[in-house]
């Protein structure tokens, strides 16, 4: 455990935590991509299944059950208690269009060919890409509220941070994890015009993100 | 060789 690593986690956090504070307060989730969402309650089922095979730490531990149980508490948000309020119509992203070469590519490349590997394999790959909905939708519908973009800095400042450990980790302990620094890199990557975007409007006091 | 046994990361 390291500062980055540490800092990445409590922005992951934080992020969650935006998200659902904002669909509870407002009653709404308007503008939040549900296939987003459930793409990211996919992601941490299948990465945390060795929540019952492995004991890694208290704080492992305690950071999978969390993460799982705030992701499953957004779905249930946004399709169940405050669905009259999910604008399906522009969340038009083709989830299979990510999922299918995603299966493919775990298949393809993992670190052993055992259930758990590939299914750790798919779930980051697939984090690579959940957010593409949710970029989708605001490109669609041309803005985002102040708030969602705030979820959105954090997820981007979670993955930075990630890169910022890997770094830090490969010159401390030779450590390198190929599936997740190339898929790391990569999820970063989807951020960067967004954080342009965050960095020229939204901080600089406009209430909403619309699109050039 | 790296496997998911050993990682901490989330």
């Amino acid at each position: 455990m390291n500062v980055f690593r540490l800092a990445g986690d409590v922005s992951h956090l934080v992020a969650i935590i935006i998200l659902l504070l904002k669909i509870w307060r407002s009653r709404s989730c308007a503008g939040i991509s549900g296939k987003s969402q459930l793409l990211f309650a996919l992601v941490f089922t299948t990465r945390y299944l060795d929540l019952f095979t492995v004991y890694i730490s208290a704080y492992n531990t305690i950071m999978k059950v969390v993460f799982l149980a705030l992701s499953y508490a957004t779905v249930y948000l946004i399709y169940m208690r405050f669905r009259n309020t999910y604008d399906s119509e522009n969340d038009s992203f083709r989830v299979e269009f990510l999922l299918v070469p995603v299966i493919g590519l775990s298949f393809l490349e993992h670190y052993a060919f055992t259930p758990m590997e590939v299914l750790w394999t798919f779930s980051i790959f697939l984090e690579a890409v959940a957010i593409m909905p949710q970029l989708f939708m605001i490109t669609k519908t041309g803005e985002a509220e102040s708030i969602t973009t705030h979820y959105l800095f954090f997820l981007g400042l979670y993955r930075a941070l990630y890169i910022a450990n890997w770094v830090w980790r490969y010159h401390t302990e030779g450590f390198f994890d190929q599936i997740a620094v190339v898929s790391g890199v990569v999820q970063t990557i989807f951020y960067c015009d967004f954080f342009y975007l965050y960095v020229t409007k939204v901080v600089q006091g406009r209430s909403k993100m619309s699109l050039p | 060789e790296s496997t998911k046994t050993d990682k901490d990361e989330l």
